[in-house]
């Protein structure tokens, strides 16, 4: 089973301890943060890391793509192309594979989920938020998600999530649709359902920071002066409803998105030009 | 006694409430915040507002100088450049005022201090921050600060100082230098004078509610599900260093440095050419 999650947003939103946290991984010991004279030169590059994880006995092998450099320069102006150009890229090289002879065989890497993380420090989306999400919202699935969430206070993240739908209804940007459940399934499991789609985006708080451990897990969260924010608890943020989603649920339900609908848009412009 | 505080950072980084807690005071609570498709289009304002404060029997005609606008746009090249306009010309008003015949009543407009919020996201400066910084270090007191920093666990914070002020040095950024305290002092003095040069830049946790009230006090603070980060608690943040460094005990050093050495290089310049 083959998944390719990219990751995009500006540095420091905590986007490499987030996957770190979801997969329970180690990704990123050995990267090299850039300081902000060579960011000042530096592109956007785009970056894999594969990793095999299995999820109740299944096996998944998950290539992480990150985004280095993305929003960071003093002038962001179309930092985002060559994230849609690897996306387009990925859906060329699969129309290809798809049209040779050794159909078995094809390496599906292409982008299956794209978590983008909205900084939990603006009043909104972001000027560079709305352009970028608009640039690939018809390449791939768009999971937004507000990132350092222990940044707000319950009220804050409400208001901020509501803030943030608003703006993505108002410049039509199409995120991710959690498929509606089944009419015969049960109330618990429709109003479960309702209650997921009603965080979206997801306030999420990432860390390997092992708190506490007792025999059945360990804690891991944030240890401030005034208190621990943890990042599994559900009064803290959202963290565990988007792990479960991501990698229990829904992750089949994003692959059939990418190949019946983004890659069949793909599919559509190239056979028509 | 007038006093002009000026302070700039990208929006969202809790620069309002911020200066509404130092000086107690409801200075923002009519403005308007832009959607990102406004700030899409707005280039950087100058906007000021003005207070009358009383500090230990002190009067003080405070005004603050607000830059909203900047850093929100995708490309934010030179979008700090009219706040160094703006800076140069209270300098310019001042240098005509003062060559005029009624110099006992001259209004001093002059920037006496720039609070500079540093976002508390990154790894360490951004490139926009050097490239602000360095535009105005020689025309105003730079006193930066590290913006919400209830984000940054202790060694967090004590991290992301070291790094600041280390690129502060490697890009030659004259921030605003605390004088220092003469000889004869006593040593706890001393001590403490030590302590406030060493938690430079002054990490700040900003906040109008009141969480709880006592006779003596109200405390203010942010309520999270675990735990309440406290404005006024040196062990949560350093917002009572700031404090009192900007009203109690610099707020005329940071007047007597505007007038004999960055107004004098203003005059220097203008004599020269
Ligand atoms: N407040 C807060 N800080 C976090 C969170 N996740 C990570 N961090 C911290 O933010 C800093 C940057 O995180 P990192 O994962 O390297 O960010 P990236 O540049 O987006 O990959 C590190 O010091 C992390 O410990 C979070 O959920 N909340
Ligand atoms: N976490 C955190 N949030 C803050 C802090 N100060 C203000 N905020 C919140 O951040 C948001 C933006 O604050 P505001 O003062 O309007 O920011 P400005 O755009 O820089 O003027 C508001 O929801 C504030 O309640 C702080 O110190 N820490």
């Amino acid at each position: 089973f083959d998944f390719t999650l990219m990751v995009a947003g500006e540095s420091g939103l905590g986007k490499s301890t987030l996957v770190d946290s979801l997969f329970l991984t180690d990704l990123y010991k050995t990267r090299t943060l850039l300081s902000a004279q060579e960011r000042l030169t530096k592109t956007l590059e785009i970056q894999k890391h594969e990793v095999d994880i299995e999820e109740r006995g299944v096996k998944v092998k998950l290539t992480v793509v990150d985004t280095p450099g993305f929003g960071d320069a003093v002038d962001n102006s179309e930092c985002w192309k060559p994230i849609a150009e690897y996306i387009d890229q990925q859906f060329e090289q699969y129309f290809r594979d798809e049209s040779g002879l050794n159909r078995k065989n094809i390496q599906d890497s292409r982008v299956h989920c794209l978590l983008y993380f909205i900084s939990s420090l603006g009043h909104g989306l972001r000027p560079l938020d709305v352009e970028f999400m608009k640039g690939v919202h018809e390449k791939v699935n768009i999971v937004p998600v507000i990132a350092k969430a222990d940044t707000l206070t319950p009220s804050e993240v409400q208001r901020l999530k509501q803030k943030i739908r608003k703006e993505i209804e108002e410049h039509q940007i199409n995120i991710y649709q959690f498929p509606d459940c089944d009419s015969d399934e049960d109330e618990e499991f429709k109003q479960q359902d309702l209650a997921l789609k009603q965080s979206i985006p997801f306030a999420v708080i990432g860390s390997n920071t092992i708190i506490k451990e007792t025999k059945e897990k360990a804690v891991r969260g944030r240890h401030y002066p005034w208190g621990i924010a943890e990042v599994e608890n559900a009064l803290h943020c959202d963290f565990a409803k988007l792990r479960n989603m991501l990698i229990q649920t829904h992750m089949q339900d994003l692959k059939d998105m990418t190949q019946e609908v983004h890659y069949e848009n793909y599919r559509a412009c190239c056979i028509q030009s």
